[in-house]
């Protein structure tokens, strides 16, 4: 994992501790988890979650791109809606974009199907894609994986393991990492992970 | 395509935690290129449940700035994993950039040498072609003196002045063979720095993407 072979390096040295078997379930509220609905041609998981246990507040940057996928737009729409999230949905494979109306109908669907299978409200769901562009999400697949999903999100290290596994596309290795510190008289913890491989030349605002 | 998921149970509002992951975008992801193509569905979400309890932090509260450096931190870490694990890559590059005119120069400088084509195959090669370097901070669009520029591999200086300086061929050769490569360039200009990751650029990074779709 990257966290293991990290450092705090060039970071205030006593801010904060690398918690080495830390995951994005490590802070408090969180679980997560991911499968295999069918949008990869392989058995590897291809949809994710993350999924909070109280509304969390949020926040997002987005590509700076002219051309946008369209999950981006529905993802813009509930963090408008009050600035909170309670899940994040993401498939691999497909990255849903420049796939017109019907992608962004897609991307709402997703948005929608999972708040009424989390059992959340649907302003507090984000919704991320990524893989090929151009071509339309098999719906079927992510309708059945979605109904699938609540159930498999868990709260420990397995929960995070399926989570990144599932958000990889050409990615050799799982990128994950946490921190524990004291702040505001507590614990805290600050946890990531993430994918990209290739077409990386983020410029994100 | 690079997605990116931050979680915290520290107490934090979405304007302050917005303000911080901007923050921390532009000097972590935003500072990597594997291939100089940006995706359509870059995102980096960040949710912070407060379950953590305790005072809510905000910029004025005396441990925000450990909070901050722990997000940074965070983002860092996986930047500089995304950057790794470039597509056929076999090494991390770090260049790092100092003597600037201003911080956004040094950027601006930094991220044109990590993503040079020529930077990159050379470093995959374990070439020391430090005129690459140079060329490509000259070509940035920043303020340069030609005359002035520092550059190293890691602990191997190439470069005094814009004038080439002997170095053991046989110890860069070593060095640029390692997982990580570092290349220090000094402008002496001003007090601006920025830090850039990349990959080197190999053969598989045209066998994957040359029937990515197919």
């Amino acid at each position: 994992s990257a966290s293991s072979a990290s450092s705090a390096q060039g970071h205030p040295a006593a801010a904060f501790t690398v918690v080495e078997d830390g995951s994005v379930t490590t802070p408090a509220g969180f679980r997560a988890g991911g499968l295999h609905c069918g949008l990869k041609k392989t058995d590897r998981h291809d949809l994710g979650a993350i999924l909070c246990e109280v509304p969390a507040a949020a926040a997002a940057v987005y590509t700076t791109n002219k051309v946008q996928a369209a999950p981006l737009q529905a993802t813009r729409e509930s963090l408008a809606a009050g600035g909170r999230l309670r899940a994040m949905l993401v498939n691999s494979g497909n990255a849903n974009a420049c796939t017109g109306k019907q992608g962004l109908a897609d991307a709402y669907e997703m948005r929608a199907a999972f708040a009424a299978a989390a059992g959340v409200p649907l302003e507090q769901v984000a919704v991320a894609s990524t893989g090929v562009i151009g071509e339309a999400l098999k719906m079927d697949r992510v309708r059945s994986g979605i109904a699938q999903l609540p159930a498999r999100l868990k709260a420990g290290a397995e929960g995070a393991d399926d989570f990144c596994q599932a958000i990889l596309t050409t990615d050799l290795v799982k990128k994950s990492v946490c921190v524990s510190l004291q702040a505001g008289g507590r614990t805290v913890h600050v946890a990531g992970a993430a994918k990209g491989s290739g077409m990386i030349h983020p410029n994100m605002a | 395509t690079m997605l990116g998921f931050v979680t915290t149970d520290a107490p934090v509002g979405s304007e302050a935690l917005h303000a911080l992951l901007r923050r921390a975008t532009d000097r972590t992801f935003n500072m990597i290129t594997v291939d100089g193509d940006t995706s359509t569905n870059d995102m980096l979400v960040a949710m912070a449940s407060g379950l953590a309890g305790g005072e809510e932090l905000t910029p004025a509260h005396p441990d925000w700035s450990a909070f901050a450096s722990a997000v940074i931190y965070v983002c860092e870490v996986l930047a500089k994993a995304i950057a790794r694990d470039g597509e056929g890559a076999t090494k991390l590059i770090e260049v790092r950039v100092s003597g600037a005119e201003s911080d956004a120069s040094a950027a601006a400088i930094a991220k044109t040498i990590v993503g040079s084509s020529l930077v990159k195959s050379a470093v995959f090669g374990t070439d020391a072609n430090w005129g690459r370097i140079i060329a490509a901070a000259g070509r940035a669009g920043e303020p340069l003196d030609p005359d002035t520029v520092d550059i190293a591999l890691g602990p191997i200086l190439t470069l005094r002045d814009s004038q080439p300086v002997a170095f053991d061929e046989d110890a860069a050769l070593a060095y640029l063979k390692g997982d990580t490569v570092e290349i220090i360039v000094d402008l002496k200009l001003g007090g601006g720095q920025a830090t850039a990751w990349g990959c080197d650029l190999t053969y598989d990074y045209v066998r994957i993407n040359a029937a990515y779709r197919t």
